[in-house]
């Protein structure tokens, strides 16, 4: 454990409960995407399995049951309890182009051709496309609530962190993962677009308007 | 081994 994990999972954990936080008191889920919501409960579901067959420590299962068990929160509070609020007209990217090729990719670059690491693998490719649909949202309606842009700025700045951490671990542990590695790197960039409009106008306390 | 620190990553 390094400084760089530590503050990206503390990023990542500080993401899920603003986002959560948004949808209870508000009462609204308007602006977030089931359908990248499906696909983060998924990326935890399948990668999270190794809490069943190793014990790594009391922090990493800790997390990862609060992962699990917060997306599966999320899909609740968005498909049944505040579903009036959902707005579906506006998530409409089709998820099938992402899990499509995730799933043929996790078959065929692996560490490992068995249950556990085909999931894995294909748990962190699709992390790093899951949020294409919640910017694409984001995209279509031209703006974003502020806190849903503080929510996206603290998903994308967690992967970004572990690309420090990354580095630290090369240089001083002489451990990498390619395949972490390469989706960690996609998923950064994706969230560029981003973080340049958050920097320029949601810092500076204007609201997340895209440039029409 | 390799397979654990990849893992203990989240």
């Amino acid at each position: 454990m390094n400084v760089f994990r530590l503050a990206g999972d503390l990023s990542h954990l500080l993401a899920i409960i603003i986002l959560l936080l948004k949808i209870w008191k508000t009462r609204s889920c308007a602006g977030i995407s089931g359908r990248s919501q499906i696909l983060f409960a998924l990326v935890y579901t399948t990668r999270y399995l190794d809490l069943f067959t190793n014990f790594i420590s009391l922090y990493n299962s800790v997390m990862k049951v609060f992962f699990i068990s917060t997306s599966c929160a999320t899909i609740y509070l968005m498909y049944v309890k505040f579903k009036a609020t959902y707005d579906h007209n506006h998530d409409t990217f089709r998820i099938g182009f992402l899990l499509i090729p995730v799933t043929i990719l996790g078959l065929l670059i692996n560490h490992d051709f068995t249950p556990l690491e085909v999931l894995w693998t294909f748990s962190i490719y699709l992390e790093s496309v899951a949020i294409l649909p919640q910017l694409f949202m984001v995209s279509k309606t031209g703006d974003a609530e502020t806190i849903t842009s503080h929510y996206l700025f603290c998903l994308g700045l967690y992967r970004a962190l572990y690309i420090f951490n990354w580095i630290y671990r090369y240089y001083f542990e002489g451990f990498y993962d390619l395949i972490a590695i390469v989706a960690g790197v996609v998923q950064t960039v994706l969230y560029c677009d981003f973080f340049y409009l958050y920097v320029t106008r949601v810092i500076k306390g204007k609201a997340l308007k895209l440039p029409a | 081994g390799e397979a654990l620190m990849r893992h203990d990553e989240l």
